[in-house]
């Protein structure tokens, strides 16, 4: 119903902008209807500013803010509707280190909710994990599992490199 | 803590059954590229119901199953299961524990299963509807997904919205 | 060494007149997301003569005119110039050094030069043919390019290998 | 014509079986020509084999694998069509580090005969830069470059972060 979706979308709205602000530290970002006259069929579109710029296409921000912005909307659906856990991969790919602080500080607060389980190439990101387990292809082709302690994920690369 | 264990077996490049027990908090997956980390990922996506092979990375379903190494022979099946615990009755089922699984045969054909009795897909569907998990859900980002969620049209985006609201 | 100084002014990010220097070997270039490192490559791909807004992430070529922030006003143009070392002729020139450049109005109206005189881009264009640089060159890898060239159709990979074939 | 198409085909072929030999540290590769009996007009297929995998679809490898096949393919143009410089904007992101540690081998190789300019995140790749800058936003939205030392570089991230 008309209502109904209304509500919903102004929710996110509101969640949607908190938390871009948030990972921008600053910076203004929406979600508009493309026809404002027909909520129950119009399409989506996102605003993103962040803060100091000028507002343009988001086809024009940068890869690591293409990736906040990505996550400010997941996280905004989360917010309001949170699930019992969150699997994400590599989310954190293209942030440079400052952004990927500002992400983990995200998971550490919404890690009180769902359970998440991460894959991350960041050392960084792993630091925050409360179990760890390493991926390995000890027989070519075939995967295995390790769980493994932090430093020892440090050396896992280490330890394939002089396999390999 | 929800999701207590991952079991795959014959799933992708997971030809030897492994099991993955997932903790309170926030598990952490590492290795080297090409490793099988996506394909946990994956394997996740698939037992809670996914139909599309494309959004597993493969062009037919049993694309999913082990397909041989240089040292071993293919596998007729790909099996995985989720064990969850149910102890606040978040999933609609009289059990404390919920053990979700599906199997693939080289032939195509599919098996779901519910604390290992046979049910059909839409059974899988219909326990986690409200739960916001379940196919295409917006609790799972695939590696990737960035360009997906920001480059699609404002009619794509609409339905993703929908679907949460 | 060939490619010696990249002068951006009013492109994209860099309000401010500024200057890379090459050096021979590699220059790396680093900083924070968003920051405009992105913004330089493009610059190398449009004084080069891009024509596809859409490949420079933008709707319209004006769109790499610096719009302004909250504290300064947009520009009213934008400019790149590329200074080559040419002292083994390896472009078409009787100069020692060349200099490309490119500009564009807020009209839209785009202006090319050759060491500070006015020329068509089929100049440029001519120029660059045989040197594997130009327009959709192999040599300039941009940022998500890699989807691009592997999910492309087999004849669209074609036309890329008949270019350098 | 014909001929002139087949022999640059043909060298193409080498050279990409023999870089993604050595990106993969093994493993097959190929160029396959979609019809062979119209090699005029037909598509070109990237046929991928990781070593002691079974080739399956280049759209089942993983991130970092469709990442060194792209590598590959560059390199292998690159090699027999040097060009004087080369743009390569974060090439290295999807990698881990052992291949990061391959891809700047290929880097130091090939530099000999062409100039590079690369974006990069990793300060394992920014070790092998000849120069650096860094490219700032010390005013919000406008771009500056100033010229790095490579411990610099590391501190350049930190002192964005006590700004931020
Ligand atoms: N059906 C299958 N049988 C055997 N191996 C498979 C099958 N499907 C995929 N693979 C292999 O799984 C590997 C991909 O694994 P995955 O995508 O999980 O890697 P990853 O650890 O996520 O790596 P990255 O860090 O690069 O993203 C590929 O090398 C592929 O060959
Ligand atoms: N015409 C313009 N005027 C002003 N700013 C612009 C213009 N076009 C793009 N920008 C800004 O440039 C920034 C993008 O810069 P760029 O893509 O170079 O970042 P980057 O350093 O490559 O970051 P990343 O590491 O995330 O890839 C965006 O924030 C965008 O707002
Ligand atoms: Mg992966
Ligand atoms: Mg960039």
């Amino acid at each position: 119903s008309r209502e109904l979706f209304v509500s919903s979308f102004e929710a996110i709205r509101k969640s949607f902008r908190k938390i871009f602000a948030r990972m921008f530290d600053g910076g203004r970002a929406d979600l508009i209807l493309v026809d404002e006259n027909d909520v129950l069929n119009s399409g989506i579109n996102i605003m993103a500013e962040p803060p100091g710029k000028k507002f343009q296409s988001i086809s024009l921000l940068s890869g690591g803010e293409r990736a906040l912005v990505a996550i400010s909307v997941i996280f905004a659906i989360l917010h309001l509707k949170p699930t019992p856990f969150v699997v994400l991969d590599e989310m954190d790919a293209p942030l440079d280190d400052d952004n990927i602080e500002r992400f983990k500080r995200l998971l550490l607060d919404f890690k009180e909710v769902s359970q998440f389980l991460i894959v991350s190439h960041s050392k960084s990101t792993l630091e925050i994990c409360d179990a760890l387990y390493g991926v390995t292809m000890e027989e070519q082709g075939v995967s295995k599992v390790v769980s493994v302690a932090f430093d020892e994920a440090a050396s896992l690369f280490i330890r394939e490199e002089e396999e390999a | 803590r929800y999701l207590k264990t991952i079991e795959l077996d014959g799933f992708k490049s997971f030809a030897v059954k492994t099991t993955l027990e997932c903790v309170d908090g926030i598990t952490g997956i590492v290795g080297a590229n090409g490793s099988g980390k996506s394909n946990i990922v994956e394997a996740i996506k698939w037992v809670l119901g996914e139909q599309s092979a494309k959004s597993l990375r493969g062009e037919k379903m049993e694309d999913v199953i082990f397909n041989g190494t240089q040292n071993r022979s293919p596998k007729g099946m790909a099996e995985v299961t989720l064990t969850f615990s149910n102890e606040n009755h978040w999933l609609p089922l009289d059990f404390n524990e919920v053990s979700i699984g599906r199997r693939i045969f080289r032939s195509g054909e599919g098996q779901y299963f519910i604390n290992k009795s046979r049910v059909r897909l839409k059974d899988i569907v219909e326990i986690f509807l409200d739960t916001g998990i379940g196919r295409d859900s917006y609790a799972i980002f695939e590696q990737g997904k960035i360009d997906r969620l920001l480059s699609e049209s404002p009619e794509e985006r609409r339905l993703l919205f929908e679907e949460f609201a």
